[in-house]
């Protein structure tokens, strides 16, 4: 039986029967698209292209979220203006051999859950950089020797935050190219300002120390188990 | 002449339900949804004469009629799936990664000869 289990669960493509130890909350997203393909709805019956993600416009029939497996640098404290400062990594060796990789998304998430519009210490400036290769890592600033992927600012309102990392993804499935991310997020410039006219700068940094948790969303396409579409005559 | 065998309608190939709980195979810990699903699976007989709708092959046809003539040295051909449709998966990984996938040919919609 269980060489005959092995042989099934290779067809469905896994090396080994899971045995989940820690198993993460499904994402919504997942659910959804799982229950939309479930209950078809009455204007879109058919699965005209199954090997297509509607939802994120790609093609693909594997959809994977990868849990963070990065390590924090350096939480925010009341002297700095540095809120958080993390490396983020994400497995992608289990992408199989000729499974292409269509998208990947990371999601940054936000514990908040406020609708008030931004004061001037809510506003922040994330930071994404290619992780050192661990040689330089233990300068004194690890931030400082990375190469910068994409800088933006948000508000406290935001709930999560979405990036497209498809490039990224790609390079991260050759193991010795996947050195992962350092996210950085500290106080925006003017709340900087307001900082040096003696504020107590602690106080900037409340809202960033509401982060959660980072994941990627990766869709895939294996095309040996994608059927071409047929059309009717 | 030919062997002829009335068969019984209910007798002939087609789709039979068949539900497949993931937790009788014991999967139940790491398959997160469906719990199970109707796969079907493919039984009955494919006599001669065949008829269109058992879905036959043309080889089907001439192998019903050599088996009529001969039904010592060749087989009735066989019952199996025409069509399939198939199923979205959700489920853990090896590395507890949460995985939707979606897998072809996993239910039996309809049979034939």
């Amino acid at each position: 039986l269980s060489t005959r289990e092995s042989l099934l669960l290779k067809s469905l493509g896994l090396s080994a029967k899971p045995s989940p130890r820690s198993p993460a909350p499904v994402p919504s997203v997942l659910w959804r698209i799982f229950q939309k393909r479930e209950i078809p709805s009455p204007w879109s019956p058919g699965r005209e292209d199954a090997c297509r993600v509607e939802e994120f416009n790609v093609p693909g029939n594997i959809i994977r979220v990868f849990s963070d497996q990065g390590h924090f640098l350096h939480s925010g404290g009341p002297r700095t203006l540095l809120c958080l400062e993390k490396h983020l990594y994400f497995n992608l060796s289990v992408l199989e051999d000729g499974e292409q990789l269509t998208m990947a998304q990371l999601q940054l998430q936000f514990g908040h859950n406020s609708y008030r519009a931004p004061g001037p210490g809510q506003v922040f400036e994330l930071r994404l950089y290619h992780a050192p290769p661990p040689s330089l890592r233990e300068l004194p600033s690890p931030a400082a020797s990375c190469r910068l992927l994409l800088a933006q600012s948000f508000a406290q309102l935001h709930k999560s935050l979405l990036f497209n990392l498809t490039q990224v993804g790609r390079d991260w499935r050759t193991p010795s190219r996947n050195l992962g991310l350092v996210l950085e997020i500290s106080v925006s410039s003017g709340a900087r300002s307001s900082a040096l006219l003696g504020r107590p700068p602690g106080n900037f940094c409340a809202g960033a120390d509401s982060f959660l948790d980072a994941s990627l969303l990766v869709v895939s396409l294996q095309p040996g188990q994608c059927k071409a579409s047929r059309k009717k005559r | 002449s030919s062997y002829y065998a009335p068969v019984m309608p209910s007798s002939l190939c087609k789709p039979r339900r068949l539900y497949i709980s993931f937790s009788d195979v014991g999967w139940e810990n790491w398959i997160i949804a469906p719990q199970g699903y109707m796969a079907n699976y493919c039984l009955g007989e494919c006599p001669f004469p065949l008829t269109t709708e058992l879905n036959s092959t043309n080889h089907a046809i001439l192998q019903t009629m050599v088996h009529s003539l001969d039904p010592e040295g060749t087989p009735q051909p066989c019952c199996v799936p025409v069509r399939l449709s198939p199923i979205s998966v959700l489920f853990y990984d090896n590395h507890d990664n949460v995985v939707l996938r979606h897998y072809e040919d996993m239910v039996v919609d309809e049979c034939g000869c």
